[in-house]
């Protein structure tokens, strides 16, 4: 089964 | 900022507003740039539409300007296919001028759209060195995109240093399109054009990735950009002035 990753954990906050 | 061509700025619109209601618009003497998440964080947008590209561009000093995208889009409706489109704001407003001209200069519109104050978090967005990079006619990959949804709400990404592989599956059963890389080019426009590192498989929610396609009215082409474990980015070039480039994290094994 698959979950949908958050684009936010692949991303740096600035 | 005017644009001779109004309807450019419609399509981005439309591109966007499916995925985000209201953006935070960042203006500077460079362009207009906007970044923005979906609702559920699983989708980001990054617009950039340089000052060169407009037939004019002021800016006096930088200015984030919270805008409904929602309300835009209705605005923009009003707007005649040929019509041009200025967009001004005066220094301490609290609100957007948006002003369409008809061709033939015999029609003046003008609406004034109220700014909202949204806290824009912003993401660093790291340059990536992608494993593959697909060059496709955007219908066809809209086409894709609607097709593999009768299918199923996931969409398998597979290439090959033959092609590209899309499937799906669900309750009614499976299916898949293949497109072979194409080899006599003729019109660039109708290619498709696959520059591979190495091979990828990577699964998306479909439905983002047909959310993506409303932007598709901007560029005959799309380009698709894939790593493993790494959100896929799919853009959609401004002619002359930029581009619309959407991110949308993968799913991933549990």
């Amino acid at each position: 089964k698959k979950t949908q990753a958050a684009i936010s954990s692949f991303f740096t906050k600035k | 900022a005017r644009l001779l061509h109004g309807s450019i700025f419609a399509k981005v619109i439309e591109g966007l507003r499916e995925l985000v209601n209201e953006a935070t618009w960042e203006c500077s003497g460079n362009g207009i740039t906007l970044q923005a998440m979906d609702s559920s964080h699983v989708a980001l947008v990054s617009l950039v539409m340089r000052s060169e590209g407009f037939e004019s561009y002021r800016c006096d000093r930088n200015m984030s300007l919270g805008i409904s995208l929602v309300s835009m889009s209705k605005v923009l409706k009003t707007m005649g296919k040929d019509d041009s489109l200025t967009i001004r704001v005066n220094d301490d407003s609290d609100s957007i001028i948006i002003a369409m001209e008809s061709q033939n200069q015999d029609k003046f519109a003008d609406y004034e759209l109220r700014l909202m104050d949204l806290d824009s978090e912003h993401l660093g967005i790291p340059d990536t060195d992608y494993s593959c990079a697909i060059k496709m006619p955007s219908s066809e990959f809209s086409r894709i995109c609607r097709d593999m949804s009768i299918m199923g709400d996931s969409v398998l990404i597979c290439t090959t240093k033959e092609g590209v592989k899309f499937s799906a599956k669900g309750d009614l059963g499976q299916g898949s399109i293949r497109l072979v890389q194409t080899t006599n080019i003729e019109k660039e426009e109708e290619a498709v054009i696959i520059e591979m590192k190495e091979a990828v498989a990577l699964t998306f929610a479909v439905r983002y990735l047909s959310m993506f396609c409303k932007a598709a009215p901007l560029s005959p082409q799309v380009g698709l950009s894939l790593s493993e474990d790494t959100p896929l980015m799919c853009e959609f070039k401004i002619a002359e002035m930029g581009h619309v480039r959407f991110y949308l994290a993968p799913k991933i094994e549990d």
